[in-house]
């Protein structure tokens, strides 16, 4: 399970 | 960023602008669900506190003003500027039933147990629901004038082609979010319906009316 806390998408 | 993502991106752009410009042209927002458009408002507010926080690219912080601009003057119009038009006799699904299981989900169901992270799975959950009550009222009303199905239409489509973006980006960098796939399906799966309807009648210049 990937966490993005990066969150490039809108 | 892939095409998927790119044509999403700009399919739900159309969308919020072209509804936008149909309530200002024909001064009126009849037809429209003001609970579908809060839910949007609240869903674009509540994922994007990151604009403070976090900067990615230009790109992604003007699209995110522009949503939450445009969302922000849709609700305006349909319960201010162009009150009397709207149609909340027939606006009559239970925002409430959608929004506290949604946000129950959010505190259960997410990747970190942070303020701004429950806040960017709220919108996440909520914004795969949020046409319901939009869906609800054609349903009702049985029609929905042409332009507003291009509107629905678009919006649908975003999310589909997000899909096609999460198997690009699954294949070619390794790159999954389950909570953001699994309600971008639940999304998805909600416009089917009004896809198959879109494709048979308004497609071929009928206006979208249902059997009574």
């Amino acid at each position: 399970l990937c966490s993005s806390t990066e969150k490039d998408e809108l | 960023m892939n095409v998927f993502r790119l044509t999403g991106d700009l399919s739900h752009l159309v969308a919020i602008i072209l509804l936008l410009l149909k309530i200002w042209k024909t001064r009126s927002c009849a037809g429209i669900s003001g609970k579908s458009q809060v839910m949007f408002a609240l869903v674009f507010t509540t994922r994007y506190l990151d604009l403070f926080t976090n900067f990615i690219s230009p790109y992604n912080s003007v699209m995110k003003v522009i949503y939450l601009g445009c969302s922000y003057a849709t609700v305006y119009m349909i319960y201010m500027k162009f009150k009397a038009s709207y149609d909340g006799n027939h606006d009559t699904f239970r925002a409430e039933f959608l929004i506290i299981p949604v946000g129950g989900l959010a505190f259960l169901v997410n990747h970190e147990f942070t303020p701004l992270e429950i806040l960017w799975t709220f919108s996440i959950y909520l914004e795969s629901v949020a046409i319901l009550p939009q869906l609800f009222m054609i349903t009702k009303t049985g029609e929905a004038e042409t332009i507003t199905t291009h509107y629905l239409f678009a919006l649908g489509l975003y999310r589909a082609l997000y899909l096609i973006n999460w198997i690009w980006r699954y294949y070619f960098e390794g790159f999954f979010d389950l909570i953001a796939i699994v309600a971008g399906c639940v999304q998805t799966i909600l416009y089917c319906d009004f896809f198959y309807l879109y494709i048979t009648k308004v497609l071929h210049g009928k206006k979208l009316s249902l059997p009574a």
